[in-house]
């Protein structure tokens, strides 16, 4: 079971992250409206503005967040951006949208010029969250820890962000206890994801490099 | 326009709390 301060720091944690969430409007765009190759660049790179502005909303809110060195908030927000992005990203992925949406926006992605080495692990991400089936606690929990990282470059007190990731793991350990009983790799396997967007923050910046150029 | 800025420069706006600019 999770004692009272966890169920306490849980609450608040899946609260901060359905709040910050990227506007509605900006994503209605995203799947009505028909662009051209420049236009549908300006607005994923819009939208990946939005994405980060959010991030930092729902990670203002992570309990001992605002306590950190500021630099030391900068270095953990620019190591795990485009690591939360992906993993909120995986989400839209995995919901039930209505009939058809996922194409649309899959669709847009292959045709923003993004190398086609890049956009198959990026697709591959989504499809192995997809099967874990996560809950929106786990995507929750599991973004803060991203976030929490305490071997981000450029961090000055590992430590401080340490005694703030350890909570948060043990909250999403026991949380995977209570939620899958009969599956006790879950909680690793959600930890193994975390690798896995690793691999893919390490080739953003190629990324974004080859997507520029074209 | 915001998708100008760099990712610290993001970051460093939203931390401040200045969105609207």
């Amino acid at each position: 079971e999770l004692s009272q301060e966890q169920q306490a720091i849980l609450s608040f944690i899946v609260e901060a992250y359905q709040k910050h969430r990227i506007p509605q409007d900006m994503a209605k765009k995203l799947l009505q409206e028909h662009f051209n190759a420049d236009e549908n660049f300006l607005l994923l790179t819009e939208m990946a503005t939005s994405h980060v502005q959010v991030l930092v909303e729902f990670t203002k809110n992570i309990p001992g967040f605002s306590a950190l060195d500021h630099e030391d908030q900068i270095a953990l927000l620019k190591g795990s951006a485009v690591e939360a992005m992906f993993l909120r990203s995986a989400q839209v992925f995995t919901r039930k949208l209505p009939h058809g949406h996922t194409e649309v926006l899959e669709d847009r992605i292959r045709k923003s010029g993004i190398s086609e080495a890049f956009i198959t692990p990026m697709f591959n991400f989504y499809k192995s969250i997809g099967e874990l089936q996560m809950m929106q606690e786990e995507h929750a929990l599991l973004t803060a820890i991203t976030i929490l990282s305490p071997d981000r470059p450029y961090l000055k007190d590992q430590q401080a962000v340490e005694r703030l990731q350890e909570p948060m793991l043990e909250v999403l350990r026991r949380f995977c206890a209570m939620q899958h009983p009969l599956e006790p790799q879950h909680f690793a396997r959600l930890l193994g994801r975390l690798t896995e967007l690793r691999t893919l923050n390490h080739h953003h910046a190629e990324m974004l490099t080859s997507w520029r150029m074209s | 326009p915001a998708s100008n800025l760099g990712l610290e420069d993001i970051i460093r706006k939203a931390l401040m709390g200045n969105l609207e600019e």
